[in-house]
């Protein structure tokens, strides 16, 4: 049987029409339903493999600067593509840690079987290339970031928090026996579900296009936060939001994305711990607000609201019907009191455009490069194995 | 770890601005 090397065979004038068929026209539903994940980035290493088995410098640097300014011209030409964003960000992490893989830096090898380890780069060093490609994988993953907020921002208030999926606590009865609530039927107000059916929907296209797991868990902890700081900032603007039975409904609201990051294996990033301000602010609505001890207990249990943030819920708190009692000045003035010894910030509302710090940890590939086909939808036929 | 004859060559990386104006400029090389 014939030995393949692990490189693809290109002519110098062939190097337009690879980076046009392989990025720029690329149609990543084609890509993703069948073949393995970052395989156009596979590809583009086994031609970079082979410029530099020429070792020829500037057909690698041709390469490269060819393939990056292909990547941002695609990004740049979808910048509201969802599907296309999760696809580019996908190979462009993928393309990365396949230059650092078959670097021939240590660090990179451990993982590598012997004959991984044979086919690293015999004659470039490619690392000040890696640091461009990392600049443009942050910027893909900014517009990412963006693209789904834009998406998921309108459903929040009314999904996490106008939302009533629990009847009142007075007719609380069975699900089954609903009655159904008008507020469904004239409008097709978001609910609970819109908000986990956008989440599952952002999650399900990052799982297709090949998005690193580590990426996914990052991309969880962003829309979480997105999610806690949306919501919260409207609990403090909408005193009829300040009840008791609306701190029940976003602690239910709370379990159900909890659900979720279960259901997608998620449980384990810190997209729950971004949630804890508004998880402690629906406690703060339900607590028992009138003794001392009761401040005592507020005071203590709400470390991620800030003095600000805790004085203010209990100044909206608003008794849904006459057996509640509203909250008392001096009970306020207890609290604020016992809070007095806070450093925390004078802030009230949170930062919803806030970005944690996007890291991209390498991950060795296990595919042998010597035995990647290309699909024929590639139209590729004038590259040679 | 595998030996290698000589050390790699370091190929200097354009900035992405850099990057920018060679595609500018070819675009207004091509039609």
């Amino acid at each position: 049987a014939k030995e393949y090397l692990g490189m693809l065979q290109y002519q110098r004038e062939d190097e337009a029409r690879l980076i046009q068929n392989l990025i720029l026209d690329l149609k990543p539903r084609g890509v993703v339903v069948n073949m393995m994940p970052g395989l156009p980035a596979h590809l583009l290493l086994m031609c970079v493999r082979y410029a530099d088995a020429q070792n020829d410098a500037a057909m690698v640097r041709s390469l490269m600067n060819s393939t990056i300014s292909a990547i941002k011209q695609v990004v740049k030409e979808h910048l509201e593509d969802f599907e296309m964003l999760s696809f580019w960000l996908s190979n462009t992490c993928h393309f990365l840690n396949c230059l650092k893989q078959y670097s021939g830096e240590e660090e990179f090898m451990k993982h590598n079987s012997p004959h991984q380890n044979e086919n690293c780069l015999k004659n470039f060093d490619l690392s000040e290339y890696r640091q461009i490609l990392s600049d443009v994988a942050i910027r893909i993953y900014h517009q990412f970031i963006v693209v789904m907020e834009n998406n998921i921002q309108p459903i929040i208030v009314p999904g996490m928090l106008e939302y009533e999926s629990l009847q009142g606590l007075s007719g609380l009865k069975p699900t089954g026996f609903r009655k159904r609530s008008s507020s469904i039927d004239d409008t097709d107000a978001y609910t609970m579900t819109s908000v986990l059916q956008q989440l599952s929907y952002f999650y399900s296209t990052m799982c297709q296009s090949g998005l690193d797991a580590e990426l996914v868990r990052q991309v969880a902890k962003q829309l979480f936060y997105l999610i806690g700081a949306v919501t919260l900032n409207s609990l403090f603007l909408r005193k009829d939001m300040c009840s008791c039975r609306k701190g029940m409904q976003i602690r239910c609201n709370i379990s159900y994305l909890e659900e979720w990051l279960k259901d997608k294996n998620l449980q384990t990033s810190t997209a729950r711990g971004t949630l804890e301000p508004l998880s402690q602010a629906a406690w703060l609505l339900q607590v028992k607000k009138t003794t001392d001890s009761d401040a005592k207990e507020i005071a203590e249990h709400c470390p991620s609201l800030s003095a600000v943030q805790i004085i203010k819920i209990l100044n909206s708190y608003t008794p849904i019907d006459d057996f509640e009692k509203r909250v008392t000045p001096s009970f306020v003035r207890k609290v604020q009191a016992l809070l007095s010894g806070r450093e925390d910030s004078a802030q009230l509302m949170l930062d919803t455009k806030y970005l944690f710090p996007v890291t991209f940890p390498f991950s060795a590939s296990p595919h042998a490069l010597e035995l990647l086909q290309i699909p024929s939808s590639f139209k590729l036929g004038f590259l040679r194995r | 770890g595998t030996q290698r004859p000589r050390p790699r060559v370091l190929l200097k990386a354009p900035t992405l601005a850099e990057l920018e104006e060679m595609n500018t400029s070819e675009e207004e090389e091509s039609p």
